[in-house]
């Protein structure tokens, strides 16, 4: 009797997790935006073999948004996945990889991004902030409130708005819009900036500082503004058009990551 | 009509009572889920 064929691959085998594991790391490592992916279940594991060690291994994964900035040297191991109530957002990915004499390597990827119902968090938590567009009014004026905060009192260099992460607004029992958001060091120093403010570019590649600033403005029942910013002080590549964070689909091109 | 042995003795084999405490494996896929499902 002809031998049978071998049992499919579960998603949580070893192999499925170590294939998840080096797709997960290329997607963040290819991501210039937003914040870094983790995974959260192997939807479906598929390897086709294509001769004697070499099989190509197609995965569905779910992956949750952390809160650590893409720009972030943390490594992923210590991000935390952003909690239910905080509005959490969700990764689906296809991903295409190679296994060729033990060696993974990603070959292409596709990955749509949504966040989670606002009906779904409400249920649970009636008052929780509610995640809102990036481009809201009350998000764009705490955004700009809460830099020009921070370079009027910075000592260090004069930071420039790279992009806004995240905007989130709670209506009660106080109206608080929450932003993350991510900027860059300039050529001034605030003190310069105030002067001549036009004249500030952002610091060559290889000298870049990047960083990542939170802020909350409460409006009522008084005003205030709290901001906090954290420069990383590393190299980064020019970002370019993936947009993981933000809910629409993105395509990454044939990457030869080894791991 | 001529039926394999070897699978009716298959099909029986299924009839055999599990015994207490069997585990049936988990299904291949989807995996488990590490954080929560949304």
């Amino acid at each position: 009797a002809p031998a049978a064929p071998p049992a499919p691959l579960g998603c949580d085998d070893p192999e499925s997790e170590a294939a998840a594991e080096v797709a997960v790391n290329y997607i963040n490592g290819h991501s210039h935006h937003g914040y870094k992916f983790a995974l959260n279940r192997i939807e479906d594991v598929r390897v086709v073999p294509q001769g004697p060690n070499n099989d190509i291994i197609f995965l569905e994964l779910d992956l949750l948004e952390t809160k650590c900035p893409i720009l972030s040297p943390t490594p992923l191991a210590n991000c935390t996945v952003r909690s239910f109530t905080e509005h959490a957002v969700e990764g689906d990915c296809d991903v295409k990889l190679q296994k060729l004499d033990g060696t993974i390597s990603v070959l292409a990827s596709k990955c749509h991004s949504h966040a989670d119902s606002s009906e779904d968090i409400s249920r649970v938590c009636p008052d929780c902030p509610l995640l809102v567009s990036l481009n809201n009014t009350e998000v764009l004026e705490t955004v700009s409130a809460a830099l020009n905060d921070f370079n009027s009192k910075t000592t260090g260099p004069y930071l420039r708005l790279l992009e806004i992460g995240r905007g989130k607004i709670q209506y009660y029992p106080s109206h608080v819009v929450a932003v993350e958001f991510a900027v860059g060091a300039t050529n001034c120093s605030a003190e310069e900036a105030k002067v001549n403010v036009g004249a500030c570019e952002l610091l060559p590649e290889d000298q870049s500082n990047f960083g990542f600033c939170t802020g909350t403005m409460t409006k009522l029942p008084i005003q205030k503004l709290h901001v906090n910013c954290q420069l990383y002080g590393h190299q980064v590549p020019t970002p370019d058009i993936l947009l993981l964070s933000r809910p629409g689909v993105t395509y990454m091109h044939a990457g030869q990551d080894t791991s | 009509p001529v039926t394999k042995r070897a699978v009716a003795e298959a099909a029986q084999h299924d009839k055999v009572p599990r015994p207490v405490g069997f585990v049936p494996p988990p299904p291949p896929c989807p995996g488990k889920i590490r954080h929560f499902d949304i």
